[in-house]
């Protein structure tokens, strides 16, 4: 099952 | 002093319709560009940023810059007391507690204000980098809402795959699985009819449809919606508003663990 994660963790990716 | 007029009130109105759900505390940002707000929902996985820029009100006084924490239930009680062809008027002194909404009936023989509590709130600001995205979709608000309405009730989650030749909307749930395709179109009559895409590379993302049902509130600011992805990026959602500003809605995807 895909999770969900924090808006914020994708944007730091960046 | 503050003192922002627009004539269109019901836009204000329809603003906070699309995001009292969503958020219930947020700080209004004012200064000389404009009227904003940004803001993350309670669990962190969807962004609501809004803009109304200075030139799209009547009169904009902006003496310096602004930050009113507002909670958006009580700002919405406040809203539906201004008839839909109300000029709503926003009054604050510098450094006040309190926030004034004026409305004033079209032909001026009604004039109410209302007083509101300012609070504080902490917010981060959230820097949102500049990417690019894989693939842009742009297609009728009525009909994104429409999708995502009719796929909450088969399913939780949905993928929206962008491919060259469309866009697809997959859901699946205990009761069987759904899919949604609607193909790129141009119509000559009305533009807001039309499905247009612009893809460099095909993408495919898993969103909660609690989230997406939650954005489509804003259908009715615009007659269109653009939909932006990049793969393992955040969905932006973005509605604009007439002529005067935008509201974007940032999605986090679900990812295989």
């Amino acid at each position: 099952t895909p999770v969900q994660n924090d808006l914020m963790e994708f944007y730091a990716m960046l | 002093m503050l003192e922002l007029r627009l004539v269109q009130g019901s836009l204000l109105k329809k603003v906070l319709d699309a995001i009292k759900d969503l958020v219930t505390d947020a700080n209004f940002d004012c200064s000389e560009s404009g009227f904003s707000l940004q803001a993350m929902d309670s669990s962190h996985v969807a962004l609501v940023a809004l803009l109304l820029r200075s030139d799209g009100f009547e009169h904009y006084r902006c003496d310096r810059n602004l930050s009113m924490g507002m909670n958006l239930t009580n700002m919405s009680k406040m809203l539906k007391c201004a008839g839909n062809d109300d000029i709503i008027t926003i009054k604050a002194d510098d450094g006040g507690d309190s926030v004034t909404f004026m409305f004033e009936s079209p032909s001026q023989d009604k004039v109410s204000d209302f007083e509101m509590k300012l609070m504080d709130i902490d917010s981060e600001h959230l820097g949102i980098p500049e990417t690019e995205y894989h693939a842009i979709v742009k297609m009728p608000s009525a009909e994104f809402a429409r999708i995502c309405r009719d796929l909450s009730t088969i399913g939780d989650t949905v993928v929206i795959s962008v491919s060259k030749d469309g866009v697809k909307f997959s859901t699946s749930g205990d009761i069987g699985s759904a899919n949604v395709v609607c193909r790129q179109n141009n119509s000559v009559d009305n533009k807001d009819n039309e499905t247009v895409i612009e893809m460099n590379e095909p993408v495919s993302l898993t969103f909660a449809l609690r989230y997406l049902n939650s954005f489509t509130k804003a259908t009715t600011l615009s007659n269109t919606v653009t939909l932006s992805m990049s793969k393992e990026l955040p969905v932006v959602v973005e509605y604009k508003i007439a002529e005067i500003g935008h509201i974007r809605f940032y999605l986090a995807p679900k990812i295989e663990d």
